[in-house]
Formats: C-alpha cells, structure tokens, sequence
C-alpha cells in the first residue's frame, strides 16, 4: 500500500473539482 | 542513471545547464520507477535538493538558468512527493515548506502555479499543525520581501493573464480558510484574505469561469461560518 503512487495528483484532483472541501470537518 | 548516481552529481556542485540536464532526468525517473527506487534516492537525494533550491534562492542575482533550475528543482519535488513515502519524508523535513514559500513569486507564473498546488494539496491531508507550519511558512518568506504574508497568493490570483496560477490561488485560499476546527481561526484567516486584497478584486474574479468552483466553495464556507456564528 506504501507502493502507491499518486498521491499528490488525487489529492490534486480533490482541490480542482472541490471535492476536497466538501464537509471537511464532518 | 541509478539513484545513487543522482545523488553523486547532486553533491558533485554541477550548477547551470549541466544541473537542469540532471534534474529533468531526475524527474522522469522519480516520475517513472517504483516507489522503492524513489525511496533510495531520498535517503540522502531530498537533502541535496533542498539544498540546491536554498542556494538558488539564496542567490542575489537570479539568472534565467536559475529561475529554470528553481522551476524543475519543484517538479522533482512533486515528483519526489508523489506517494506516500515521499510525502512523508518531505513533511518531516522543516526546510522543505519554508523553500516551497520562499520560491514562490509572481512574476513566474508557471512555477508559482505548481507551488500553490503542492502547498494546497499538502494543507488538505490533515496532518497535525501542517496549517500552522505552512503559515509558518509563508510568513517567514514574506518578511524576506517585506510583505504581508499572503500579498503574494493575492497579487496571483489578481494575474487574468494566468489562469492556471488564479485557480491554484483561489485553492490554497480555500485550503488553509477551511483549515482550523476553530471558528474564530476560519474567521480570522479569511478577513486577513480580504484586508489583503481579496475583497477588492472579488467582483472582478466573477467573470472568469474557471474560478467558478472555486468561488462557489469560498463562499458556500464563508455563509456557513456566518450562520454558525
């Protein structure tokens, strides 16, 4: 699991659709 | 080149067109071997780009090399941060946010985008105090310019010539205001946004469309702040 990469990219990705601020303290 | 042979030119001092041949080649590796590789790299290799970066930043009289050599110093870093392990290491290294923040400058727009990104991305994992080191950060830097610590991410997001740079600025806005579990903080961070300059150019930013998203987050989380005061 430690092998994945990407992870820069996904959280990215959360950050341009918005994705990642929905509920964010929920 | 294998990951010690990097980390041998890396310490070899190779500076200019010689160090921006490394480092693109660098990145495709960290970008294409597995994790493992990138893991034996950063044992002493994040080290020694970090060090690079400081003494470009370090430099009184930035050359166009440099300025390219700064930019693919932050692609490597992406590159270096993009799974678990390297994030880890990056974070666990305090220089790395105060180089990301110091290497941020409005006038390069391309880099500046990749940085915000990174610090946005970095600010959302929900790593304990990483909005605090990131402020750290950014005030630090600042004050090396004698300016407010969020002028710069303001005078980005005022670029209509950089759309790119505008969205990137527009998140890690929305990045570190969603941040604190603290009401009073949330408050805090976004009035110091708009004293900054945000309130002024908030009209205008309507008109472009692809800070739609972005906006509509902005201000779905401002009603809500003002509802739960």
């Amino acid at each position: 699991e430690g092998d994945e990469t990407g992870v820069m990219d996904s959280l990215m990705e959360a950050l341009q659709s918005g994705a990642a601020f929905r509920d964010r303290r929920k | 080149l294998s990951s010690q042979e990097y980390v041998h030119e890396l310490r070899s001092g190779i500076s200019e067109d010689k160090l921006l041949n490394c480092l693109e080649s660098l990145r495709v590796s960290l970008t294409s071997n597995p994790v493992s590789w990138v893991n034996n790299f950063g044992h002493e290799g994040l080290g020694l780009l970090l060090d690079v970066l400081e003494r470009l930043l370090d430099k009184k009289q930035q050359e166009n090399i440099d300025k390219k050599n700064q930019h693919k110093l932050i692609q490597c870093l992406k590159a270096f941060m993009n799974n678990k392990y390297g994030l880890q290491r990056i974070l666990g290294d305090e220089r790395s946010l105060l180089l990301l923040a110091r290497a941020i400058d409005p006038k390069q727009t391309n880099m500046m985008t990749e940085i915000v990104k990174i610090l946005s991305a970095v600010c959302i994992i929900g790593e304990e105090n990483i909005l605090d080191k990131i402020l750290a950060a950014m005030t630090i830097a600042a004050e090396r310019n004698n300016k407010e610590r969020f002028a710069p991410i303001v005078e980005g997001l005022e670029n209509h010539e950089a759309q790119q740079l505008q969205v990137a600025c527009m998140q890690l806005i929305n990045a570190l205001v969603t941040s604190p579990d603290d009401l009073d903080f949330r408050i805090h961070l976004r009035n110091e946004f708009l004293r900054c300059g945000l309130k002024k150019i908030l009209p205008e930013l309507k008109e472009t469309e692809e800070l739609d998203i972005q906006l509509k987050v902005f201000n779905e989380n401002k009603e809500e702040d003002s509802i739960e005061l």
